[in-house]
């Protein structure tokens, strides 16, 4: 089962003050961060499983783990693999969200899509406010550069908008929206302002 | 005429029309409005001419004087939408932001990209943004304390000591894990920071983050290498390129604690958000 030793071992490692400070040498800075993203990918793991467990009855010691999870790192840049893929028809993008804080958040989500005809549903159905913003160039240059620089392949197409909508989360606790195709037939639903105006 | 306001709830901001920068951010709901400048500005690294043989590195800041502006007029894209106002600005090739207003938040939040900083010129290259107001500071203001307390800090001056400030700039220069503000007799003007860094305030109603830095020389303590950290892709390579955020509120002097201290743990903490594709009703089935 996956577990977060490998980041229980990169965070004592970078405890050492030159990685606080940022005076190591270059390559042990390279291993620092080698070692933190090799954690950080084990604890997406745990987490993933964990929020499956949460969004289903219990069965017994053991949760169902047919269905699978993902998380996006490089969402700054706009590299969402699983936002970024085509919906298929009748089926769901399924966004879950946890806040690891004690009090209630109420918050903007933002998350690159390739289509701006998509509709938004909490868990009762009740379709929720969105707005479409075009993802500018500069970040769709850094994006292709740091994409192949991460992961040694070419960025592809890249999504043409930022979807943004409103999240409620309790406290320590979790909620889940449905993203689906819209009925515009592929006509924009929202307007939004090309990424070129003035 | 000659600004334009944006921000879709009650933070509100305006900029000039003709030179694409910051003018003013005001509160409808709290009353507060401070006229407020927000520039990029870049120190040249020392390489020992300025400063008796010592250069500019990892484990020491030290400028080649007044820090130079990178643009006093951008381009500026503006964006409308009910969640969310957007206003993107080019101060130069390698300097992009972009300032976020959203509906029913306190603060504005301000992507910035900054790189690859070119050092073709052989000069090394340390980037500040800086806010400037008109608020009468008196030479004090507030950093955190490795995230915990804000402590006074009070320029060229320290409590226990006799201070001597031979270098204005690095003199008064604190470390940040979570922010910086600074009041007058009305206002607080805080910014919060989404990574550990160094800022500071020089002049009375300024305050400046630094963001990035690439030298191209050793500062002879240490550690033997200039910060000039390189990403390559194809053999071809180039200097990093930063983007993050930090966020800026406004607030009546005595309430801006609260905000200060929540939003930190909010940036801290994030929401994580995680995906999957499913038939919605298998989903909520299980």
């Amino acid at each position: 089962s996956p577990n977060t030793y490998s980041l229980g071992d990169a965070l004592g490692i970078a405890q050492h003050h030159d990685a606080v400070t940022g005076t190591a040498k270059q390559h042990t800075t390279n291993d620092y961060m080698k070692r933190l993203a090799a954690g950080s990918s084990e604890a997406e793991a745990v987490v993933n499983s964990a929020l499956i467990c949460l969004g289903q009855k219990q069965l017994g010691d053991h949760c169902e783990q047919s269905k699978i999870l993902s998380q996006c790192p490089l969402l700054n840049i706009s590299f969402c693999p699983p936002t970024e893929q085509d919906i298929q028809e009748g089926n769901s993008l399924v966004m879950v969200v946890y806040n690891p804080l004690g009090w209630i958040r109420n918050d903007i989500v933002r998350i690159p899509v390739h289509d701006a005809d998509l509709v938004v549903q909490d868990i009762s159905g009740k379709t929720i406010e969105t707005q479409f913003v075009a993802v500018d160039k500069v970040t769709n240059n850094i994006s292709e550069f740091y994409v192949k620089a991460n992961l040694g392949l070419p960025r592809g197409q890249f999504p043409k908008y930022w979807l943004l909508f409103q999240v409620s989360v309790p406290q320590l606790g979790w909620n889940t929206y449905f993203i689906s195709k819209g009925s515009g037939g592929g006509k924009r639903r929202s307007k939004f302002l090309p990424a070129d105006s003035q | 005429n000659d600004t334009i306001e944006v921000g879709p709830g009650q933070l509100k901001m305006s900029f000039s029309i003709a030179s694409g920068q910051l003018k003013r951010m005001y509160n409808s709901k709290t009353g507060v409005d401070v006229p407020i400048q927000q520039s990029y500005l870049w120190y040249a690294s020392s390489s020992g001419f300025y400063s008796d043989e010592q250069n500019s590195g990892a484990y020491i800041f030290v400028p080649q004087g007044e820090p130079n502006i990178l643009s006093r007029s951008v381009p500026v894209e503006i964006i409308r939408g009910p969640l969310v106002e957007e206003v993107r600005q080019q101060f130069s090739p390698w300097v992009y932001q972009v300032v976020r207003l959203f509906k029913d938040r306190e603060h504005a939040e301000f992507e910035f990209t900054v790189g690859p900083i070119p050092v073709d010129d052989s000069v090394g290259k340390e980037v500040i943004t800086r806010l400037t107001t008109n608020m009468v500071t008196d030479k004090a203001f507030y950093t955190d304390s490795n995230g915990r307390d804000f402590l006074k800090r009070v320029r060229d001056y320290r409590q226990d000591w006799n201070l001597s400030v031979n270098e204005p700039q690095a003199g008064n220069y604190y470390p940040l894990n979570l922010g910086i503000y600074t009041t007058d007799k009305k206002t607080e003007l805080s910014v919060l920071v989404d990574r550990a860094t160094g800022a500071a305030s020089i002049k009375d109603g300024q305050l400046e983050l630094m963001l990035h830095r690439r030298t191209i020389l050793d500062d002879s303590r240490g550690v033997g290498e200039p910060l000039d950290e390189r990403v390559c892709v194809d053999n071809k390579c180039q200097g990093l390129t930063l983007r993050g955020n930090y966020y800026v509120n406004i607030n009546q002097l005595g309430s801006g604690a609260r905000w200060r201290r929540k939003t930190g743990q909010e940036i801290y903490s994030p929401l994580l958000l995680a995906f999957a594709h499913e038939k919605r009703e298998t989903w909520i089935a299980s």
